[in-house]
């Protein structure tokens, strides 16, 4: 038996809209620890691993650990369908090949359920070690979509350079290049307004703007994104699921032949 | 030019 109930129930539709481009079918796996996925893209270059921690739910009921197979764009088209302000509650009997999303508006007057099919999925989990990452950035997390999507329409790929100076996102195509520089800055109005740039040692890699785009569609979870690298390593790109947890994309670099 | 890697040249799988 699961059952899972969030009060804040816009949450999970953001959760979905922010992976359902990068990740097509995916094994939802639900523990004592909490709610949580991992999926790599169709080329296996890059991954989402999301964690939302029971202790965020207002309920949370599972008695033994299960993994539900689902499609993306289905979960994604069942959870429109809630509103905004909606409680959402998940409920999965065992043995079951369906899982339920339940929808209370907040004032309780009106109450849906919507019961999807869950599928098989062979999935590949990949072991990920701890890393000492080189430099983390914590930036806006607009800010940083914002680069993303205006490197987009000069280059295909973005170097992100890290040295004492700032971060550099820099692009070349045929019209010419561009390069953004953000410098540390703490002296702001607001906390998440910052930009802070923890570094170990200089570094610099390249990487493939189409995943960068398609992760900043998880920018209305945060207003914050921390973007961790090390030369020779995927880069994690995270986004703060309010205070119960993260989605965290890996994305593989481009290294020179 | 240059080479995109994938993830699991980094991470294996387990």
């Amino acid at each position: 038996m699961l059952e899972l109930r969030l009060v804040q129930g816009s949450l999970l539709k953001k959760v979905l809209e922010a992976i359902k481009e990068l990740v097509t079918d995916a094994n939802f796996d639900c523990s004592a620890t909490g709610f949580s996925l991992q999926a790599m893209d169709s080329s296996h270059v890059a991954l989402v691993a999301l964690l939302l921690r029971s202790e965020g739910f207002e309920h949370y009921r599972c008695d033994r650990n299960l993994s539900m197979g689902m499609n993306l764009n289905n979960v994604s088209k069942m959870l429109r369908c809630a509103g905004n302000d909606d409680i959402i509650t998940l409920k999965a009997d065992d043995g079951s090949d369906t899982v339920t999303f339940m929808f209370e508006s907040p004032n309780q007057d009106k109450i849906a359920d919507f019961e999807m099919k869950l599928m098989d999925i062979d999935s590949e989990h990949l072991g990920i070690p701890e890393a000492e990452y080189h430099a983390i950035v914590k930036m806006p997390s607009a800010e940083f979509a914002r680069i993303c999507k205006d490197l987009s329409s000069i280059g295909d790929t973005v170097v992100i350079s890290v040295t004492k100076e700032g971060v550099k996102f820099s692009t070349r195509g045929d019209i010419g290049n561009a390069n953004i520089v953000c410098r540390q800055n703490t002296t702001v109005d607001k906390p998440e307004e910052a930009t802070i740039i923890e570094m170990q040692e200089p570094v610099s890699l390249t990487f493939a703007l189409r995943y960068m785009n398609s992760f900043t569609k998880a920018t209305p979870l945060s207003n914050t994104v921390t973007i961790s690298l090390s030369s020779e390593l995927p880069v994690v790109v995270e986004y703060k699921v309010a205070d119960m947890g993260y989605i965290r994309f890996y994305l593989a670099p481009k290294i020179e032949d | 030019s240059e080479t995109q890697h994938l993830l699991t040249n980094f991470f294996h799988l387990s």
